[in-house]
């Protein structure tokens, strides 16, 4: 574990719980996209299938358990509890996420490191995980202004794998024992290259201190 | 460089 790896968890930790907060204060999930959401629980469901087989460490094993709850239990706010699911606005939410969890399984099917069903689920969540917020970005480019809240959580979703990069980097040249990882690392980048242009216009709402205005 | 499968990341 080193603080690069560490700062990313926390940075992951804050994201769901900001959202959380956001859909339990105010009661509203306005402006977040449940497809995003339904894709980042199968990467959880499908990346933590070693929670019970595998104990490598209480850290990881809370942290799994967090997030997996923390993702259902967000499914749940958003298309069970009566109040929050009416500001769900799924005429907006149009993104067919479907065409995204095909793919990455079969690529998972193609390109993995063993070909087991645990190993090519792992891989299936690594892929995944890299396009699953495409329908949030989708979405905040069409509802014009974005919330405070929602913005921190796109920030904070982008800042966790960009922590983790530079976390690969330390490893590979201070762990000997450390081997290459190219299915993760190649994932990972893709993944906070597609939040770039959010992280332009982010840092530039929060510099010039006005309201976060993406770019039809 | 010998590394376990396992993932040892989240």
């Amino acid at each position: 574990m080193n603080i690069f790896r560490l700062a990313g968890d926390m940075t992951h930790l804050m994201s769901v719980l900001v959202l959380l907060l956001k859909i339990h204060t105010i009661k509203s999930c306005a402006g977040i996209s449940l497809k995003t959401q339904e894709l980042y629980a199968l990467v959880f469901a499908a990346r933590y299938l070693d929670i019970f087989t595998h104990y490598y460490s209480l850290y990881n094993t809370v942290m799994k358990l967090i997030f997996l709850g923390s993702s259902f239990s967000i499914l749940w706010y958003m298309k069970r509890h009566k109040v929050v699911r009416r500001s769900y606005d799924k005429d907006q939410d149009t993104f067919r996420h479907h065409f995204l969890v095909l793919p990455c399984l079969v690529l998972a099917l193609l390109i993995n490191e063993k070909f087991t069903f645990k190993e090519v689920m792992w891989t299936f969540s690594i892929y995944l995980e890299a396009v699953a917020i495409l329908p949030q970005l989708v979405l905040l480019q069409r509802t014009r202004n974005v919330d405070n809240l929602t913005g921190q959580y796109v920030f904070l979703l982008g800042a966790y794998r960009g922590l983790y990069i530079i976390n690969w980097i330390y490893r590979y040249f201070a762990e000997p024992t450390y081997s290459t990882h190219w299915i993760t690392w190649i994932s990972g980048l893709l993944q906070t290259l597609l939040y770039a242009d959010f992280f332009y216009y982010y840092i530039n709402s929060v510099k010039n201190n006005v309201r976060l205005q993406l770019p039809a | 460089k010998v590394d376990d499968a396992s993932h040892d990341e989240l």
